[in-house]
């Protein structure tokens, strides 16, 4: 867990990609 | 690539100056809007018509009560030291002078803290506040409470300097708010060189009487509506990303800027993603408040009416400080929140928009926002907006259809890609 943000840097990192994609 | 698309679409493509061209059809038709008025009637029927038109889904109504205040005729003159005519402009939900009007002498405060320091020598007279300009939020209290707070140490009305960060003799309304158990005083807004001007005789110990007359009149509550069109979602149909401004407006100038402008930006949103032929997740509502002026009296009844849904409300959106050239968006919403906020604002880096504020704002969304729902509202260069705020100079003109297309390129993608993320941001 990332502890700055309280969220699953895993899941931080697929959601990341996902905004990602609508470039 | 749909942000790219977007942006192409609203600031390059076909749809440029669409939203700019639709506001100025919109405002020269119909006018200023304020609340209860036959105006305001007619911007809702345009609105439910043009949207019908523009094949967007679920186009509704949805009833309210919104309060009915007239102005009516009314005029101020200094009589003494020498006539002078002084532009005034009564302030929503005042009282009026009798027929006759009223003629007493001045007392000039800078402050609430003066007032009551000389709270023997304000009785009986017109209390006229010359408090400077801060900022809009410290100010406005004047024009919120200056007149029961005049009321308290007996005065028999209350002209307020115009909350206005420039000032070529304009007066500005706005609403104000009489409290419980204190008598109801006429109460109006002068211009900030009369403000001053007043100031300057007083400081010399020069005795100053004007005549107010205001024929205001507060008519019982009237039918009114939200206006409401979306694009319903492909997978998650029932959560919900509100996109919004407000369609009333104060009963001055043409009410292009507040909130013509929010208003119109967030219909070329639902615009803009049917032309590209776009269909999030979840789905898109616009919703065109009305009775924001009175202190977010539509809205209110909309979160009353919806909140039984809160868990399916994904993002509010507000845009009600000006459509000038988009600085970002202000973002309220929790710390995992805000971390996927920043990445869908790094998609806006082909029109260089890309920084994410805290503490967003409006008083439409203020209520979903209190209760825990994330919040956006469009941040755009304002330096101007409180030279026009409530005040006859907020027309057209003041508006830019570059900008707008800035502010709607923004305001879509954020609206769309939220909308269609897997998921639902944190709360």
């Amino acid at each position: 867990t990332d502890s700055q943000h309280g969220v699953s840097s895993r899941k931080l990192e697929r959601i990341k990609e996902e905004v990602a994609g609508y470039k | 690539d749909a942000a790219k698309s977007i942006i192409d679409l609203a600031v390059y493509g076909s749809a440029q100056n669409r939203s700019y061209e639709r506001l100025a059809l919109f405002v020269d038709t119909i006018g200023n809007r304020v609340s209860g008025s036959d105006n305001l009637k007619k911007a809702i029927k345009y609105m439910y018509s043009a949207l019908q038109d523009d094949k967007l889904q679920n186009v509704s109504l949805e009833s309210v009560k919104v309060p009915h205040w007239e102005r009516g005729k009314e005029s101020a003159m200094m009589l003494q030291p020498r006539q002078k005519n002084l532009a005034i402009l009564g302030l929503g939900g005042s009282v009026g002078t009798p027929p006759e009007g009223i003629s007493a002498e001045v007392i000039v405060v800078s402050s609430f803290a003066e007032l009551q320091s000389r709270e023997q020598e304000a009785k009986g007279k017109i209390v006229v506040y010359n408090q400077p300009y801060v900022s809009y939020g410290e100010t406005v209290q004047y024009r919120s409470r200056g007149a029961s707070e005049a009321a308290k140490v007996g005065a028999v009305a209350s002209l307020i300097r115009s909350v206005a960060s420039l000032s070529i003799n304009s007066p500005h309304t706005g609403w104000q708010d009489y409290q419980n158990g204190v008598p109801k005083i006429p109460t109006a807004c002068i211009t900030v060189e009369d403000a001053e001007l007043m100031a300057r005789l007083s400081s010399r110990g020069v005795k100053i009487v004007v005549q107010l007359n205001m024929g205001a009149v507060q008519h019982p509550d009237a039918d009114s509506f939200n206006t409401v069109a979306e694009i319903v979602g492909s997978k998650y149909p029932e959560q919900v990303v509100i996109v919004s401004g407000h369609l009333d407006s104060w009963d001055v100038g043409q009410g292009a800027m507040d909130d013509g402008g929010g208003a119109f930006i967030s219909w070329e949103a639902l615009s803009l993603i049917r032309d590209l032929g776009l269909r999030p997740k979840r789905t898109i509502r616009l919703v065109l408040w009305t009775g924001e002026e009175e202190g977010g009296v539509g809205s209110s009844q909309y979160y009353e009416r919806h909140k039984v849904n809160i868990r399916n409300m994904d993002l509010v959106m507000e845009s009600d400080i000006g459509t000038f050239m988009p600085v970002g968006m202000q973002f309220s919403g929790k710390p995992e929140a805000r971390v996927i906020m920043s990445e869908v604002m790094k998609l806006l880096a082909p029109i260089n928009i890309t920084k994410l504020y805290d503490n967003a704002e409006g008083t439409d969304i203020s209520f979903w926002m209190q209760a825990g729902v994330p919040g956006a509202s469009l941040l755009d260069d304002a330096s101007r907006y409180f030279w026009f705020h409530h005040s006859e100079g907020d027309t057209m003109t003041v508006q830019n259809p570059i900008w707008m297309n800035h502010c709607a390129a923004v305001w879509t993608v954020v609206a769309y890609v939220v909308a269609d993320l897997e998921e639902m941001l944190p709360r």
